[in-house]
């Protein structure tokens, strides 16, 4: 259910 | 993406180029410790696994191939090369590195976001990137003397964190979903191991003095 946002920081 | 997070990413970008422009125009990597360099090498080639199956945008694929391959070329320089090699101060450069790698690895595998290969590696790339300054402030501190392009460095990089700071706070305020502890708890001690250099770093700015760090 809890699918974790992009991670889009570097 | 915010201005925050711009900022951040840009004096990232900014002490890397310092760092190469010290050891490029001096031939010399005098108070840089390697051991540091090396944990960063390792920091963005396991966080930046995902390069091989996602893509996020350009900037994000540019930024990560730029930070891989600053940071290999760094290690290269200060172990390969053959002028550079010989400013290293391998006496002062002591810190157990590996002792770091293995405490963020046994955190990683307690603390993730997802108990999948790929995550335990980034939550170990962020642990190890909170705490892979520490040869360089031991270093520095040892050293006592800090030359300007190192305190610039180690400044610029300092920055990123804070930078790195406002940007949560501004997406926690802006982004429905964001609640990313592990980097932010991991970022906070990052920031805050800077503390003490960005004090007497400032000193030495206010007086227009070389920056000195206490024994």
């Amino acid at each position: 259910p809890s699918s974790s946002p992009p991670k889009d920081e570097l | 993406m915010n201005i925050f997070r711009l900022a951040g990413d840009m004096t990232h970008l900014i002490s890397i180029l310092v760092l190469l422009l010290k050891i490029y125009a001096t031939k010399s990597c005098s108070g840089i410790s390697l051991k540091t360099q090396e944990l960063y090498a390792l920091v963005f080639l396991t966080r930046y696994l995902d390069l091989l199956t996602d893509f996020i945008s350009i900037y994000n694929t540019v930024m990560k191939l730029v930070f891989i391959g600053s940071s290999l070329a760094i290690v290269w320089c200060m172990r390969r090369h053959r002028v550079v090699r010989r400013s290293y101060d391998k006496e002062l450069d002591t810190f157990r590195h590996y002792f770091l790698i293995a405490a963020t690895f046994a955190l990683a595998v307690l603390v993730y976001e997802k108990f999948t290969f790929r995550e335990i590696l980034w939550a170990f790339s962020i642990y190890l990137e909170a705490v892979a300054i520490l040869p360089q402030l031991v270093m520095l501190q040892r050293s006592g003397n800090v030359d300007n392009l190192t305190g610039k460095y180690v400044f610029f990089l300092g920055a990123y964190r804070a930078f790195y700071i406002l940007n949560w706070i501004y997406r926690y305020f802006t982004e429905a979903r964001f609640t990313r502890w592990i980097a932010c708890v991991s970022g906070l001690v990052q920031t805050a191991l800077y503390a003490d250099f960005f004090y007497y770093y400032f000193i030495s700015w206010k007086n227009n003095a070389k920056l000195k760090l206490p024994a």
